[in-house]
């Protein structure tokens, strides 16, 4: 299936993202 | 959002009365981004911990000791810190290292990464990232050379890679680095 990967940058945006 | 990898955090504080094993518990699993965070932001940081307690974040199904049968022909990439970096870097140091682990960043090579330890010592607190096999060369390389760089280490500090093989039989300082980035 599709790999799921996550950079950085879209991991800390997720951070404070309600 | 999904994560590839379903995450088990554990946490351990040492008590010298009762047995390793006693003192390692399950704090939860995610398999989010979104509940990572919420785990994340409501635990302690681990500068706050006191000595001798440990977060582990290990793949479901492996726990975070040497004689799981997913590690024990592994080893892990070991950062020793200073004293003073326990201010200054550790929660920077870690959650980076939490970050490299959700979000699958050693490329094909993620598969061969188990978890991560921080141990918070008197002495000098420790992260290691552990992975499955000592012996897969461009593998561990591979995981040590991205991992030191996400880090923000500089090219001047050395990093090793120790074979739980060789830790468990000698005081962790004195078992040999079988790879160094």
């Amino acid at each position: 299936g599709t790999r799921i990967i996550y950079d950085r940058k879209f991991l800390m945006e997720c951070r404070n993202s309600p | 959002h999904p994560l590839l990898t379903r995450w088990a955090l554990w946490f351990s504080k040492n008590d010298r009365t009762r047995a390793w094993r006693d003192n390692l518990h399950l704090v939860t699993k995610f398999d989010t981004v979104e509940d990572f965070w919420a785990i994340y932001n409501h635990i302690k940081l681990a500068s706050k911990l006191s000595s001798g307690c440990d977060y582990a974040l290990f793949k479901d199904g492996i726990e975070p000791m040497w004689e799981d049968s997913k590690n024990k022909r592994g080893g892990r990439w070991l950062v020793s810190l200073a004293k003073q970096q326990r201010h200054m870097e550790l929660d920077r140091l870690w959650l980076e290292t939490l970050l490299c682990l959700i979000g699958e960043s050693f490329a094909d090579y993620s598969q061969d990464v188990c978890g991560a330890v921080i141990n918070i010592r008197t002495k000098g607190d420790k992260i290691a990232v552990w992975t499955r096999e000592a012996e897969e060369q461009a593998g561990v390389l591979h995981i040590g050379r991205v991992y030191k760089d996400r880090l923000g280490l500089s090219t001047k500090t050395i990093i090793g890679y120790q074979a739980h093989a060789d830790t468990a039989t000698k005081s962790n300082s004195l078992a040999k680095n079988k790879f160094v980035v």
